[in-house]
């Protein structure tokens, strides 16, 4: 049974989709089977493999939006082995409004993954920046919630609201669903304020437990690989942002084991 | 009849918030008088401008569900001179789904604002990362749109959904509805990625008419700054964001007395 792993943050631009590409890439590096799921409107995820959301026909809006389209037939091949995808179009934007008034709007996407869930070992779902109907269907769906979080002022504002919705969505419809952790992102250990937050961080009693011992710093590598379609831990392997993803996969790896 | 100028991405993480707290602030400063407006759930420019929702009473969440809340009750003092807020609070990530029903819900900001417009010179609307109904209303409430942009290759991807939109509400609601100008934020001179991204922007046709002059580049002052809760024009007004701030400031002014 497939661990399925919601990648989320409703801050923006804190590094949902890089860590979704990265993480994804890294994992099926070390031999497992990864679907990665574009769950934002933005389709960054799809254009970080190199894919353009207009070049597809059917992607993760026929999904949601019709209950008797095949996840199977949606999903697209990487060309990195092990590495699937299911794509995402600006259509999606529309799926909020029109799935307002239909039962069940909430599991759409759990119900249509589970003829596919079996196919893989990890399914990472990268999410858009909003607590939304889109959001709620990814962590109905999800084992697990990773938070990419910045070092960053605003960033521990918005996570009291973030672990109350894991919470509200773990009693009304997922008793499995939990935090499996936070990752620090983008950080620059040459400012004061990133080290001053990530110290205020680790101190913090809702965090602690959760915090991966792995950051990923600051890397221009990883803009380098997005603007070429690649994963940085495909791109280039040995810099420092690909280790620290291949070490972040290691750790989530590791969990299996655990408990 | 003050300017609305309706700060927008759906892009996440591009500084619609850093653009709206300093150029508001600066135009302040220029001695205009401003009225922020913070629509974004996770009220960053609240935070910004060193309040925290939690310890307001009313915020524009109320403007929005109900018709008959007074806007200029609602309207804190920042602690600088003609600069005014309209704060956020996280409950507005509740009112998409409150006002699906309810008619003419894309107007809602649009008529609350009309009894206070007239008390200011320029009304800065901070938008959330999503072209959603609170985008809607701000861009049926505004005379113009500012989009800030980031020199990244993911960057491009999202602006014909955007410059889309906005023809849609100029058609359905809001005749004098334009884009004013693009902003390109978070530039990184050190890297070829962004010089590149910086090129094909100042070539795409729908892009150059609009590129401000002014380009806002990476700048650790505007993190410390707000941590503080401080505009970094107030922070440190000699430091270079300040100044490309100030700098943009007055490319905005000027184009009051344009066509
Ligand atoms: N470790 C890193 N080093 C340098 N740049 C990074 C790093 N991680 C992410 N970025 C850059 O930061 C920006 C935001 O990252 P990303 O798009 O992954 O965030 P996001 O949370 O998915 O954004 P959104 O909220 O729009 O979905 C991108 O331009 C990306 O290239
Ligand atoms: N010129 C700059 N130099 C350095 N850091 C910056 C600059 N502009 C913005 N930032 C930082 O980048 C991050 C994103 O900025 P900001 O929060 O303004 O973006 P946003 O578009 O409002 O995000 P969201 O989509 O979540 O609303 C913040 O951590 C901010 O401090
Ligand atoms: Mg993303
Ligand atoms: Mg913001």
């Amino acid at each position: 049974m497939a661990r399925v792993i919601a990648i989320m943050n409703q801050k923006g631009g804190v590094g949902k989709t890089t860590t979704a590409l990265n993480l994804g890439a890294a994992i099926a590096a070390r031999g497992k089977r990864v679907l990665l799921v574009d769950l934002d409107p933005q389709a960054n995820l799809t254009l970080g493999l190199g894919r353009r959301a207009a070049d597809l026909s059917e992607t993760v809006y026929e999904l949601l939006t019709n209950p008797k389209a095949d996840a199977r037939k949606l999903v697209v091949q990487t060309q990195w082995e092990r590495l699937s995808l299911l794509p995402s179009h600006i259509d999606l934007s529309g799926a909020e409004i029109e799935l307002i008034s239909v039962i069940g709007r909430e599991m759409r996407l759990c119900k249509s993954l589970e003829g596919v869930r079996n196919d893989y070992d990890y399914v990472l779902i990268d999410c858009l920046p909003s607590l939304s109907l889109l959001t709620v269907n990814a962590m109905a769906a999800a084992t697990e919630v990773l938070v990419p979080l910045q070092a960053h002022p605003f960033a521990l504002e918005g996570l009291g609201k973030l672990f109350e919705v894991v919470a509200m969505v773990r009693e009304a419809m997922n008793p499995v669903l939990k935090v499996s952790g936070v990752l620090v992102t983008m950080f620059d250990s040459r400012t004061n304020v990133s080290r001053v937050t990530l110290e205020a961080m680790r101190k913090d009693e809702r965090l602690r437990p959760h915090l991966f011992s792995i950051l990923v710093k600051q890397n221009i590598k990883v803009a380098e690989s997005q603007k070429e379609g690649v994963p940085v831990v495909n791109f280039d392997p040995s810099c420092p942002a690909s280790k620290a993803h291949f070490a972040l996969c290691d750790e989530v790896l590791e969990m299996e084991t655990g408990c």
